[in-house]
């Protein structure tokens, strides 16, 4: 699975997330990453997530959602509300991570599991990329 | 100006601890690319979803990552594609699943979110309503390589099932 998050210079955040799904996958099965609140959202309310992992349990729990509605309501901190979702995913069973942005441009990485890939930018200049 | 941009490109089942210098040196490249793309489109003034676009088209045409080219097969070895794509700053948004010829499955998303009165488009309809749009259609062995067509086989050999997280291909 691959996906971006960005917040441009008007402040506004978006999210875009594509996959190939799981190896001999059957029946027709569709993981997080095409459903809105699951493997990816976005509100300027908030924040802009995509997520990849264990698809049925990152849709159980609405990953992306979650996270920019514990923000948006709750008004927890990205780290907090990015770790917070996934801990809980992990105890349902399902490992994976996330890319967060918000509105004012704060940046997160939460990931429950090896092999996440990962790379930032910003307009600052700063610039990594990581196999984590 | 001040803006972000984040990326992240599964490969699969590597890891640090498995993962060759040819495969690290390849998803290091995919990803600067990735951010190339999406920071070129930031840098200049555009929209934040213009720049995911941007950076993920670049990660689905690179076959280090499990999208596009290079994406896991199925069961039946077919490829089967799934997209999103969602604007924060009027959450609209669009997706598409299953889909088997468009080179560039997040633009096809985007045309849902932008084109049509939908959200979520799947299998063949979502194919036709591609075609019709006129996005970039390709023959599907395009996003085949040799390596997943061996985590494939590899899988089938080992009688596990497509929900073995931790054999994680994809």
């Amino acid at each position: 699975t691959v996906g971006a998050v960005a917040r441009d210079a008007a402040g506004h955040v978006a999210a875009a997330t594509s996959t190939g799904g799981l190896t001999g996958k059957r029946w027709g099965r569709i993981g997080d990453a095409p459903l809105i609140g699951a493997g990816t959202y976005a509100d300027d309310r908030a924040a802009a997530v995509s997520a990849t992992g264990a698809g049925e349990y990152f849709i159980r729990e609405g990953v992306a959602h979650e996270i920019c509605a514990r923000v948006r309501l709750a008004g927890a901190p990205l780290r907090e509300a990015a770790d917070a979702v996934m801990a809980e995913t992990r105890e349902l069973g399902g490992r994976g991570g996330v890319i967060v942005t918000g509105p004012d441009g704060e940046t997160v990485y939460s990931f429950t599991t090896p092999g996440m890939y990962r790379g930032r930018a910003s307009a600052e200049g700063a610039r990594s990329v990581g196999i984590y | 100006s001040d803006w972000t941009l984040l990326v992240h490109g599964g490969a699969g089942s590597m890891t640090r601890d498995t993962i060759d210098a040819a495969q690290d040196a390849a998803a290091r490249a995919g990803l600067n690319a990735a951010l190339d793309a999406g920071s070129a489109v930031l840098a200049g003034g555009g929209s934040a979803v213009d720049a995911v676009e941007a950076a993920v088209r670049v990660l689905e045409d690179d076959p280090a990552f499990n999208a596009g080219r290079g994406a896991v097969f199925t069961h039946e070895g077919h490829i089967e594609l799934d997209a999103a794509i969602m604007d924060g700053a009027t959450r609209d948004a669009g997706a598409v699943a299953a889909v088997t010829r468009t080179r560039n499955p997040v633009t096809l998303a985007r045309h849902v979110m932008v084109d049509s009165p939908h959200v979520l488009l799947a299998g063949k309809g979502a194919d036709a309503f591609s075609a019709e749009q006129g996005i970039e259609q390709i023959d599907p062995a395009w996003f085949a390589t040799p390596e997943r067509r061996r985590q494939l086989d590899d899988m089938k050999a080992r009688k596990t099932g497509s929900f073995d997280v931790d054999l994680k291909y994809g």
